[in-house]
C-alpha cells in the first residue's frame, strides 16, 4: 500500500498541440514538477497532508504559466480577483475565500481562515484582514499581470463586442 | 485553476484548491473552487478532491463530495466514483473539465472529460509523473 502520495492540476481544458512548443510544454512539465516537489518534501519529512497540498498549492500559485497563479484570470472589468479553498479530512476543518485581491498566495488566506476564525469562508474586507493578521505577504497588480491573460481577456471583449459565441472551454475554465 | 490533493504517512487526507475563473468573467462570479463540497473537499474515510473546469456545473452536481458519497454509500472505489462523476454527471451536463482525488489507501484517481488537464503525481517511492495531454 501507498503510504504516502501526492496530485496536483494546473487547471484544465483546451490544450492546443498546435500552440504548444517543445520549449513551453518542457516550461509546464518542469513547474508540474516543481509543485510536486514541493509537496513531496513536506510528505517525505513526516509533515502532514494538510501542509503538503498548502505547499504544492503555493507553488502553482507561483508560476505564471498556470491561469490561476500570477496571472490570475480577469473579471471583464479588467480586475483581478481571488479564490481559494482548503479542507482537512482529518477534522474536517474547512477555509475558503472568494472574491479578495491582494495576498501573494491566496490558498494561504484560506488557510488562514481555517487556522484562525471560527467561519468557513470570508469575503471582501475582512477576509483580508485575517490574512494581514496572519502575517501573509501582498502584492500589487502588477505582480499578478501577465500579457497572456491579459490578451486573453481583450479577445473575449471583442468577441462579446461582435456577438460571437463564447463557448471555448479554454476561456470557460480561465 | 490550481490545486493538490495529499494522502500523508499517517493517512489524513486533504485537498486545497486556487483561483479558478473564466476569462472575463462577470465581477464578484465565483465559481467551485473555494466551495466546500464543489470543488475542494476531503474526508479520511473516503476521499480528497480538488476539480477544475466548468465551475457552475461542478457546483451544481456538487462534484467533489459526490464522489466522496458514492463511495461512502455505494461502495465504489475511487476510480469508479471520480470517473462516473466526470464522464457521466459533468459531461452529460456541459460540464468540461477533470479533477484529482485521492483516497484513504493513497490511490490516486485523475480523470478529464476534456482535451487535456495538466496534472502530476508523486507517490512514497519517488516516482514523479507529470502529463498535460
Amino acid at each position: 500500500m501507498t503510504k504516502f502520495s501526492l496530485a496536483v492540476h494546473g487547471g484544465a481544458g483546451t490544450i492546443r498541440k498546435s500552440s504548444l512548443t517543445p520549449a513551453l510544454e518542457a516550461e509546464y512539465h518542469a513547474a508540474l514538477r516543481r509543485a510536486l516537489e514541493a509537496g513531496h518534501d513536506v510528505l517525505a519529512g513526516h509533515g502532514t497532508a494538510i501542509d503538503a497540498v498548502t505547499a504544492a498549492v503555493c507553488a502553482l500559485e507561483d508560476e505564471p504559466l498556470f491561469n490561476a497563479g500570477r496571472g490570475a484570470v480577469f473579471t471583464s472589468e479588467g480586475k483581478q480577483e481571488m479564490d481559494a479553498a482548503i479542507m482537512d479530512g482529518t477534522t474536517r476543518a474547512a477555509g475558503a475565500v472568494g472574491g479578495i485581491f491582494g495576498p501573494r498566495n491566496p490558498i494561504r488566506a484560506a488557510r488562514a481562515v481555517m487556522d484562525a476564525t471560527d467561519h468557513v469562508m470570508l469575503i471582501g474586507p475582512n477576509a483580508l484582514n485575517v490574512a494581514r493578521d496572519a502575517g501573509l505577504p501582498f502584492e500589487d497588480t502588477d505582480y499578478f499581470f501577465t500579457q497572456a491573460r491579459w490578451d486573453a481577456l481583450q479577445s473575449t471583449l471583442a468577441m462579446r463586442a461582435e456577438g460571437k459565441e463564447d463557448d471555448d472551454p479554454a476561456r470557460r475554465h480561465g | 485553476t490550481v490545486g493538490a490533493v495529499a494522502r500523508d504517512a499517517a493517512g489524513h487526507l486533504a485537498a486545497a484548491t486556487s483561483t479558478g475563473g473564466m476569462t472575463a468573467k462577470s465581477p464578484g462570479r465565483v465559481g467551485d473552487t473555494p466551495l466546500i463540497g464543489a470543488g475542494t473537499f476531503a474526508d479520511n474515510a473516503t476521499c480528497a478532491v480538488s476539480g477544475t473546469g466548468h465551475g457552475e456545473v461542478f457546483i451544481r452536481w456538487c462534484a467533489a463530495s459526490e464522489i466522496a458519497a458514492r463511495m461512502r454509500h455505494a461502495g465504489q472505489s475511487l476510480a469508479q466514483a471520480a470517473d462516473h462523476v466526470v464522464m457521466h454527471d459533468l459531461a452529460l451536463n456541459d460540464g468540461s473539465g477533470g479533477l484529482i482525488a485521492v483516497d484513504a489507501d493513497g490511490n490516486l484517481s485523475l480523470p478529464f472529460n476534456c482535451e487535456g488537464m495538466y496534472r502530476g503525481t508523486v507517490t512514497q517511492d519517488g516516482r514523479f509523473d507529470t502529463r498535460i495531454h
